[in-house]
């Protein structure tokens, strides 16, 4: 949901974020 | 004549930016396969990219991305948008024509200048869509001395304790193996999210209707996997996941898809490089009341092509 990927993202660069959305079934 | 014959030749190898509008998967995988059968290859970005691909029909939100993007797309280009499976082949055939029409494509380029006003003013606005550029160069500690053009760090805010320009970044709703419809807007310090939000466009996800079969769960989770791959770097597991899903949208069974699934899980769990850059990445919170509780990137990956693997054992 939006506030877990938010607070996922925080701190990270925008490569690994996008690894992390890929990683959930959204 | 002879811009016929390089137009054909320039369309034996077609570069097809995909968009998915939420609710189409089924539609954009199919577009994936005919693209593999006609040996044309996904672009990943506008800038690379000979025809848009709109895989259903955008809500208004979206189509006004999607009228910036075409924007991007350089000459020649050709547009399309399919809302069926059984379109696809028509609608791509179409584009290639369109592509290698000289005169369709003159025209075009023309009227694209018109709307601009002038060729000088075309260009300015295609450079105002990417707000990376602005932010980078405008602010930046303006009061120091720059050498070179580049800007000191000032005093501030960053994680280091430096001054650094805030960046309002949005990933999606259109990037490769990126999910339909979902736009992160992140701030930005550096190459460092500071803070994100997450929204949905339009329909928001899960509009299509989940049949729950195991065909189905195989495709999916392999989608997710080859898309996550893909992502990590790993584009021949990436491919060879692509291939399996393939396989089980063409064959209509999921059977078939269990012993290649086997063996690519015990390959993924032998890949030391992919166990090392995916372990301890975007770790869930274990008191989350989520069912991804306490599962990092690697462990997600893995869990989805278990999926599958039990999904085509018939469990």
């Amino acid at each position: 949901d939006a506030a877990l990927l938010a607070d996922l993202a925080a701190g990270l660069e925008l490569g690994t974020v996008r690894l992390i959305v890929a990683s959930f079934d959204l | 004549g002879l811009k016929n014959i390089l137009g054909r030749l320039a369309t034996t190898r077609c570069h097809v930016l995909i968009v998915e509008t939420p609710g189409h998967a089924s539609v954009r995988m199919a577009v994936e396969q005919d693209l593999v059968e006609r040996g044309w290859v996904p672009a990943l970005s506008p800038a690379d990219a000979d025809i848009l691909c709109l895989c259903g029909e955008p809500a208004a939100d979206l189509a006004g991305v999607l009228d910036r993007i075409w924007d991007e797309l350089p000459s020649p280009r050709a547009r399309t948008t399919v809302v069926a499976a059984a379109d696809i082949d028509g609608a791509l055939t179409a584009c290639a024509r369109e592509l290698a029409d000289p005169e369709r494509q003159a025209s075009q380029a023309g009227a694209r200048n018109n709307d601009a006003g002038s060729p000088d003013s075309g260009d300015h606005g295609q450079m105002d869509d990417g707000d990376m550029d602005h932010g980078s160069m405008d602010h930046g500690g303006m009061d120091m001395p720059m050498p070179d053009g580049i800007a000191l760090a000032g005093q501030g805010s960053d994680r280091d304790g430096l001054d650094l320009d805030e960046l309002q970044v949005p990933l999606g709703p259109v990037l490769p193996a990126w999910p339909a419809g979902l736009v992160l807007r992140c701030t930005l310090q550096g190459d460092v999210v500071m803070s994100a939000q997450a929204e949905w466009l339009s329909t928001g996800p899960g509009a299509e209707a989940t049949v729950a079969d195991s065909r189905a769960v195989v495709v999916h989770q392999t989608d997710l996997a080859s898309r996550l791959l893909r992502l990590a770097g790993s584009t021949d597991a990436a491919g060879r996941m692509e291939r399996i899903r393939n396989q089980a949208l063409a064959s209509g069974s999921a059977a078939a898809s269990h012993g290649p699934l086997t063996a690519e899980l015990s390959r993924l769990k032998r890949s030391f490089l992919l166990r090392r850059s995916l372990r301890g990445v975007g770790r869930v919170g274990t008191d989350a009341p989520r069912p991804e509780a306490g599962t990092d990137v690697w462990d997600r990956l893995l869990g989805m092509v278990e999926a599958a693997v039990s999904a085509a054992a018939g469990v």
